[in-house]
Formats: C-alpha cells, sequence, structure tokens
C-alpha cells in the first residue's frame, strides 16, 4: 500500500514492498521534489542555463589547470563539474544532452585519472562508460592500460581482445596485447 | 438377469493369469536387460590405460585426506540411491513368477478346465496333420486314416466298447476332414469353432459367487473404491506434482523462478562476486525443504563454512553442510542454464567460478589456485615467498624442495602428495579454434557453421609448448563421409574425464570442461553451456619438467608424441546473411579445478 | 535521467568490492 506524506510531499510504500516498486517509489519521489522545486512555471526539457553555466566553467578551470600542468586540482574541479551535473540538472531535463555532456567530462577525468596513477578510479569510470553503451577501442585500450596497472592481467586481456574484434589493426592494442602476453606468461611460469 | 458364476473356478485363474503376465513379462525383460547392460560397457568404465593411471594417481590422494565423516555420509547418500539385489522390482519379479507357477499348477489340476479344453475340436491333431499342410495332405491323412478306423474296415475281435470309441473316432475324422474341405462345414468351425455348429457357450462372472452375491461382495466393492477412489488418484497425484515441481534441469521450480527473479533485476552496476552467487543458492527451496528449520542466513552460513574449511563440531550442522554442498551441483547448473537463457556473461562466468570453490572447498582468493593443493599451509605461504606465485606453473619454476618452504610443507610424504596432485591437473592450451561447415572450405552465408577448437592437455609441470610447434597436419579434420554426417563423433572416441581430486566434496566427482559462446559486440551469451565430459589426459603422464628443459628442440620434443585434444561446439543459430567477420569470446572452463582456463576470441569470416 | 543517476552512485561501492576482491 501506498501513502502520502503531505508535509514532504513524498510516498512510501508499507507492507511488503518489491525491490522493482523501491525504485519507482524512490523516482516518483525525485520527480516530484524537483517538480516542486521548479520556480519557473513554464518549465520544458531544455536544459537550465544557469546550471549549464556553473558546470562549464567548472569543467574549463579544470582544463586550464590541466594545461598548466596542475593536474590533481584539474582532476578535482572536473570531478565536481560532474557532481554537479548530477545534483543541479533537474530529472526532466533532456536525458540526451545530460547522457553526452556527463560521457564528455568522464573522458576527460578518466585520462586525468590514469595519468596521476589513480588506476581503480579510471577503471570504475571506464565501466560507467562501457554500461552507457560506447563500446568503443580507446575505452578498451584505457581499460586494457588500468588493469594492467592493477595487475588483473586476465581481465586485461579479456578487455584487449574485445578492443581488437571492434578494431582488428589498431597499433595501441596490438602494442597491449603484447604486453598482456609476456606478463601472463610470467605469471603462469 | 441371472449369471452363471465361476463356481468351478474354471475362468477366474485365467484373468490373474493375464493381469500376472501383462506386468512380469515386461518388467523381467528390463530387469534382465539392465543386469546384462549393467555389467558390460557401462558410463562408469574406462580401458584408456593413461587416464587411469592418472585417475589411480589422484584417488590415492583424495582417498588418504577425505575425512571419515565424509567417508561415512557417502555410505548413506550411496546407500539411498543404490540399486541393489533386494529391491522392490526384483522382488516383485519373482513373487509374481512364483505365483504364475502356482495359477499354471492349479489349472492343470482342476478336472473342468482340463474337460473344457479337451472339448475344443481340432481337426488337424484329429488328422494328425501340421497347420501348414495342403489339401493334398489332408486328403491322404483322411483317407490313410478311414482306412483305419472305417466302421466296415474294423477288425471283428473287438468289443463293443472298443468299437464304439473306433466309431466315435471316425465321425470325428470326417467332421474333421470336412471342417478344412467342405465349404458350409468350413464356415461353420471357422466361425463357431466347431463344424456342428454353434455349440453350448455360457456367459459368467469369472468370480467364485460368494464374492459378488454373498458374504465377500462388500469386501469386492470395498476393494474397488480403495482401489480407484484412493489408490490410485494418490500415486497419480503424486507423480504429477513430482513432475510439476522440478524444472528440466532438476532443481525446484521455486529455486529456478528465484534465479530468474534475480536475473530479470540484475543491475549491471552490480558487481558479481562468488558471495553473490552464494548468497543467491542460500534461497533455493531444496535447502528449506531439506531443513524446514534453518532459516536463508543459515544456509548461507553453512555455505561460507565449507568453503573456508571451518571445523563444525556439531555433527548435525556437519551432515546438513555435505547435503546442502553436494545439492550445489545441480542447484549451480540450474543456475548457468538459466544465466545463459538470460545471455548474462558476467553471472555465468562467476558461476563457474562458484562451481570450483565449492568443489575444492577454496574461497575466490587470488592465489586459489595454490589453496586448492593438499597440506598447504596457508598462514607459511602468505608470510613467505618473495615472488609472487598465484599459478601453479609459477610455482613449479622452482625446485622441490623451494616449493616445500613455499607451501610451507616439511613432511616429504605430504609434499610428494601435493606435487602429484599439482601436476595431474589438467592446464588448457590453444592450438587453434576455427568455424568450420563440414563439406566447404569456408563458412558460406547462412550456413550451419560448428565450432572446432584444438587444445593441448598439459601439466603445470611442464614446459610451455607454443602452438607453432605443431604441425598444420596435426591439427587438419578427417574429410570422410563420416565426419560430414556427423562431426561430433569424434569428441565420443575420448575418454571419460576421471574422478577430481577434492576430498572436501561429499560426493564422488568426475571433472568437467563447461563451454560458453557469446558474441564481442554486445558481450552477450549466446546460447546454453555446452558440457564435454570426455578428454584425454595422456600428456599428464608424460615427463617434460620444465625445471630440466631449457629449450625445446628435436631431441626433447617430437609433436607426433603429444595427444591434440578436440572440442567441438555446435552453434545454436545460422551463420548471418551478409558476409563479413563475426566476432565470438569463447569460454572453456573446468569445473572442478582451479586451473588456466580458455577465454579467448575467434572470428567467423562469413563469405560469399 | 535516474538510471544514469543510479549508475553514478554506485561507483563508491564498487570500487570497495574491488578493493576486497583484489
Amino acid at each position: 500500500t501506498l501513502q502520502y506524506d503531505i508535509n514532504t510531499k513524498k510516498i512510501s510504500g508499507s507492507g511488503t514492498v518489491l525491490e522493482s516498486q523501491e525504485i519507482n517509489i524512490a523516482q516518483i519521489n525525485a520527480l516530484t521534489q524537483s517538480l516542486v522545486a521548479e520556480s519557473n512555471p513554464n518549465f520544458t526539457p531544455q536544459p537550465h542555463d544557469d546550471s549549464t553555466k556553473l558546470i562549464k566553467n567548472l569543467f574549463e578551470s579544470g582544463l586550464k589547470n590541466a594545461k598548466q600542468n596542475r593536474l590533481p586540482e584539474a582532476l578535482k574541479n572536473i570531478t565536481l563539474a560532474i557532481e554537479m551535473a548530477q545534483r543541479k540538472r533537474a530529472p526532466w531535463e533532456a536525458f540526451a544532452v545530460q547522457l553526452q555532456e556527463m560521457q564528455f567530462m568522464l573522458r576527460h577525468k578518466i585520462d586525468l585519472s590514469l595519468v596521476q596513477g589513480k588506476y581503480l578510479d579510471a577503471l570504475q569510470d571506464l565501466d560507467m562508460l562501457l554500461n552507457t553503451g560506447l563500446v568503443q577501442p580507446e575505452i578498451m585500450i584505457r581499460k586494457t592500460d588500468a588493469l594492467l596497472k592493477l595487475g588483473q592481467l586476465d581481465q586485461a586481456r579479456i578487455d584487449c581482445e574485445r578492443g581488437l574484434s571492434l578494431q582488428p589493426q589498431n597499433v595501441k592494442l596490438k602494442a597491449l596485447m603484447l604486453e598482456c602476453t609476456r606478463r601472463l606468461a610470467n605469471y603462469n611460469g | 438377469q441371472s449369471y452363471e458364476y465361476d463356481e468351478s473356478s474354471e475362468t477366474w485363474p485365467f484373468f490373474v493369469l493375464t493381469l500376472l503376465l501383462m506386468v512380469l513379462i515386461p518388467l523381467t525383460i528390463l530387469q534382465v536387460h539392465k543386469l546384462l547392460l549393467g555389467k558390460s560397457g557401462g558410463v562408469d568404465d574406462t580401458d584408456d590405460p593413461d587416464q587411469n593411471l592418472i585417475q589411480k594417481q589422484l584417488e590415492n590422494v583424495n582417498d588418504a585426506l577425505v575425512s571419515r565423516d565424509v567417508l561415512r555420509f557417502r555410505q548413506v547418500f550411496d546407500r539411498k540411491g543404490k540399486r541393489g539385489i533386494l529391491n522392490v522390482k526384483n522382488v516383485v519379479i519373482v513373487v509374481g513368477w512364483f505365483l504364475v507357477a502356482s495359477i499354471v499348477q492349479r489349472v492343470m489340476n482342476n478336472d473342468a478346465i482340463v474337460e473344457a479344453a479337451t472339448g475344443l475340436f481340432d481337426p488337424y491333431s484329429i488328422l494328425s496333420v501340421s497347420i501348414n499342410a495342403n489339401d493334398r495332405e489332408i486328403k491322404s491323412a483322411y483317407r490313410k486314416l478311414s482306412v483305419k478306423f472305417h466302421p466296415d474296415k474294423l477288425s471283428k475281435d473287438l468289443s463293443p466298447e472298443e468299437r464304439t470309441v473306433m466309431e466315435e473316432a471316425y465321425v470325428q475324422i470326417t467332421k474333421a476332414y470336412e471342417a478344412l474341405t467342405d465349404e458350409l462345414t468350413k464356415e461353420n468351425f471357422l466361425r463357431y469353432g466347431h463344424p456342428d455348429g454353434p455349440q453350448n457357450t455360457t456367459h459368467g462372472i469369472a468370480l467364485p459367487r460368494f464374492l459378488v452375491d454373498g458374504v465377500g461382495s462388500p469386501l469386492v466393492v470395498l476393494f474397488y473404491v480403495a482401489l480407484l477412489g484412493v489408490i490410485l488418484p494418490y500415486f497419480v497425484s503424486k507423480w504429477w506434482s513430482k513432475t510439476q515441481l522440478h524444472t528440466k534441469k532438476g532443481i525446484h521450480v521455486k529455486t529456478a523462478s528465484y534465479f530468474v527473479d534475480r536475473l530479470i533485476n540484475y543491475k549491471p552496476s552490480e558487481v558479481v562476486t562468488v558471495d553473490l552467487i552464494i548468497n543467491w543458492l542460500s534461497h533455493a527451496e531444496e535447502f528449506k525443504i531439506f531443513y524446514p528449520e534453518f532459516k536463508q542466513s543459515d544456509f548461507e552460513g553453512l555455505l561460507h563454512d565449507h568453503l573456508n574449511r571451518r571445523e563444525e563440531p556439531d555433527k548435525a550442522r556437519r551432515y546438513a553442510r555435505y547435503r546442502i554442498v553436494a545439492k550445489c551441483h545441480s542447484l549451480l547448473h540450474g543456475l548457468l542454464d538459466i544465466s545463459c537463457g538470460f545471455r548474462n556473461t558476467d553471472i555465468a562466468n562467476m558461476t563457474l567460478e562458484t562451481f570450483k570453490c565449492i568443489v575444492q572447498a577454496v574461497p575466490h582468493s587470488p592465489y586459489r589456485q595454490i589453496f586448492q593443493l593438499p597440506h598447504v599451509d596457508r598462514k607459511k605461504f602468505s608470510e613467505g615467498s618473495i615472488d609472487e606465485v598465484c599459478t601453479l606453473g609459477k610455482l613449479f619454476t622452482y625446485e622441490d624442495a623451494k616449493i616445500s618452504k613455499i607451501l610451507g610443507i616439511s613432511d616429504e610424504k605430504n609434499l610428494k602428495e601435493t606435487l602429484t596432485v599439482a601436476s595431474n591437473i589438467p592446464n588448457l592450451k590453444l592450438l587453434k579454434a576455427e568455424f568450420l561447415v563440414p563439406g566447404e572450405p569456408q563458412v558460406t552465408l547462412a550456413s550451419t557453421p560448428h565450432l572446432s577448437i584444438k587444445l593441448l592437455i598439459r601439466s603445470a609441470k611442464h614446459k610451455a609448448i607454443p602452438a607453432e610447434n605443431f604441425p598444420q597436419e596435426m591439427m587438419e579434420e578427417p574429410q570422410d563421409f563420416e565426419f560430414q554426417k556427423d562431426p561430433f563423433a569424434v569428441m565420443l572416441k575420448e575418454p571419460l574425464l576421471p574422478y577430481s581430486y577434492a576430498p572436501f566434496f561429499p560426493t564422488k566427482r568426475r571433472d568437467g570442461i563447461c563451454c560458453l559462446v557469446g558474441l564481442q559486440k554486445d558481450g552477450k551469451l549466446l546460447q546454453t553451456p555446452v558440457t564435454i565430459q570426455r578428454l584425454s589426459l595422456k600428456n599428464l603422464t608424460k615427463d617434460f619438467d620444465k625445471r630440466q628443459i631449457k629449450e625445446l628442440n628435436n631431441d626433447n620434443f617430437k609433436p607426433e608424441d603429444w595427444e591434440i585434444g578436440t572440442i567441438k561446439i555446435p552453434l545454436g543459430q545460422p551463420a548471418p546473411n551478409e558476409t563479413g567477420d563475426v566476432f565470438f569470446r569463447v569460454i572453456v572452463k573446468s569445473t572442478d579445478y582451479f586451473t588456466s582456463d580458455l577465454d579467448f576470441t575467434v572470428a567467423m569470416q562469413v563469405r560469399d | 535521467n535516474q538510471a544514469l543517476s543510479r549508475r553514478y552512485n554506485s561507483i563508491l561501492k564498487r570500487k570497495e568490492i574491488c578493493i576486497k576482491e583484489w
């Protein structure tokens, strides 16, 4: 059974609630909360200009820092930009825009993470990109690299092979494959 | 309105005899067949000497390490499923035939029946001719007999009684001849069984009067009511519910629907681990039926106890643990099947890893290849080792003395056992993988290719042999008609995989090799798993120690000496309708050991 | 959007599991 709380403007379920129902309830509440918070009566799926400006500013300062070789700050800026996008954007804003924005920013974050040796973070972001359907050789190159650095040799080879199946003549992937094979041979005595 | 009852016991013996024989004859044939077939060449035996040698070596270590408790459990477990001499079927057969014999005896002794039988008219026996006699033979037989029995031809010395008998016999002979030759008489004979036309026939009930009319009749009614109203429905409903309650793979429908639910609600953000699979297993309905007093968390605890080889002081809990672990075999196979149906590679892969963990009672640690070995001192192992040793292959790069230090084994005999197990665990090496269409040089549009994998089974102790060292001829397929008709027959020629080294698993089991096929493009599985149970492990008996052989050359390596294994996997769907390359990911894993499994990409080149 | 957000928020938990496993 569903209950509606007038004060918080949220619904909740009582009794045995299925996992899928819980997710639906959470989504309805998120939508309601952001609708209630919306001040503009004529809102559209167009992303809000002010949040876009904020996110863009953060991102650009990140890029500037990167150019000036202040990599830790750059990483922090871009991570914040992504967090901002997650928090400030309303759930009804166009998905395509939100997705592209996130993918774009994540790619930069991944490269910065890899350069600074934060391989596990990079791996998580790479997996996220893969989950959003961005199955491309560049992703597989970086994933193989991160996994090799983390010592996960079997998985590195598996992802490298997947990359090669997308682009069999990719030079970087071929080089990474040799590296995987060499290290696996040593691993297996 | 008035029925004749079987007071003289003429008919009911035949009725009972028919019922008995209807059941006994097929049952006896089946049992005899099973007995004969069971002795010669069943699923269990293998006469490959190398395979037997490896099995013996592993069994020796296995038997030394299996706990007495597990052995006791196996005795109880095996006895439940045992089909000994003294089982129900055999008793039924013996008792049944005994009853048949006694009824036949009774029939023979029953005068009324004998009398009725002799009353039957058999013209062939009267004329003393065979059933297949033609008209000429019948005529000549009649002439000969009539000569003997004709009243005018009879001898004068006979007494009146003897004369009457002879005259009667002559009448019979004439009748018999007419029954076979004269049209009208023949018709009578065929229709009524007697040349004189319809004889006296009686209709009755094949039961004595007292059972139907008198004292026994309520008993008979009660018997039928019990049979039709109680016994029959009981057995039918029991069988029906049993069929309904279990899926084709042998797991309970509730368990299967739980797994399906988990897979439907599977979130890609969830990292699949062995702990997750164990958690799913602990919800199995089979466990609840075995032990209704335990909760799901208890089952999960028992499984983790097994993985960590925790000592259990309580005997009942120990037996519960064995039973649960033994059941995991079919549950995991069921889950594997379901996850392949949902095309989920991660779950299927992790299910196979969980299988290995449960068989070997080893948690999914990075050192699991080492921990599956016997006598390993885990504490000493984690404290020592300068160089990271995670694999058996790496372990065998060290001399035996160093190995004993790394694994913390001081006893000479124990070390020998450990090394025996380590060197007899099959390692898989891919030599060649391709898609083949029997009879065609390449894969054409919309053809039905199958995947042909050539692999080398080697020991972790052996020096690595690159695939290039094996000439192409060794990996060629026979192109004869037999092969084209059934390319998978070659796999049946291999011997059965031996019993595994698995002293912590409650039942004795054979190794298996499970193959999964998926698409690289979307990363999802394509078809149900294929389990291989036949593969020659001959190469494991070879002496090819990597510590002694520095380089491969013509002296120490001859490719012909090595056995190349073949795995053929049928594809569930035909080749695509357009030319191009399709990339498949193939996973080939052992179900029982942590070893070097195969996980490779193979391209299907579809050409016009 | 919500699915994207859930997936993003699961990153921390995934990291913990990877550390534990490896």
